[in-house]
């Protein structure tokens, strides 16, 4: 463990529960993409099945669990508790054009070809493309609520940290884990473009992002 | 590849 995934955790969990308090407190998921909030809970059931199977440490288990938990909350919120806010118009994007090649690509490109393995690598690359459907929604509607774009901020900031994560990692033990890399560029990529919006209209204190 | 428990990260 380095400072880089302790902060790109901590990062994650914030982004996560921003949203979820986002949700709870307003009342409302307009703006808020449902099938990103389902693709984010396939990505940690699929990814966490050794949850049962192999212990790490407390620290790995207690934030699995947690994970887990807050995002089937937060599908929760949007698909049963609020759902008669929830405007499915919006949140068009055809999951069917991420899964297929996410699912053809984990088969063909993978550690070990186990069932574990497989998952595992299909939740690597899910988990790159699941805030398309979010993002999408952004670009359709225009606009973004402030307190949304706080929350993809955070998750940017996750991946960015991660990355410095697995340089640090290479330089000083050797780690270097190709798919989960390769996977995790391509993910913080999508945020970049992102990034700059969430800069140059968010913090200059317009409260709404309007995309131009 | 990796073995099962490398995979430490979240």
């Amino acid at each position: 463990m380095n400072i880089f995934r302790l902060a790109g955790d901590v990062c994650h969990l914030v982004a996560i529960i921003i949203l979820l308090l986002k949700i709870w407190r307003s009342r409302s998921c307009a703006g808020i993409s449902g099938k990103s909030q389902v693709l984010f809970a396939i990505v940690f059931t699929t990814r966490y099945l050794d949850l049962f199977t192999v212990f790490i440490s407390p620290y790995n288990t207690i934030m699995k669990v947690v994970f887990l938990a807050l995002s089937y909350a937060t599908v929760y919120l949007i698909y049963m508790r609020f759902r008669n806010t929830f405007n499915s118009e919006n949140d068009s994007f055809r999951l069917e054009f991420l899964l297929v090649p996410v699912i053809g690509l984990s088969f063909l490109e993978n550690y070990a070809f186990t069932p574990l393995e497989i998952l595992w690598t299909f939740s690597i690359f899910l988990e790159s493309v699941a805030i398309m459907p979010q993002l999408f929604m952004i670009t359709k509607t225009g606009e973004a609520e402030s307190i949304t774009t706080h929350y993809l901020f955070f998750l940017g900031l996750y991946r960015a940290l991660y990355i410095a994560n697995w340089v640090w990692r290479y330089h000083t033990e050797g780690f270097f884990d190709q798919i989960a890399v390769v996977s995790g560029v391509v993910q913080t990529i999508f945020y970049i473009d992102f990034f700059y919006l969430y800069v140059t209209k968010v913090l200059r204190g317009r409260g709404k992002m309007t995309l131009p | 590849g990796l073995k099962a428990e490398e995979k430490d990260e979240l």
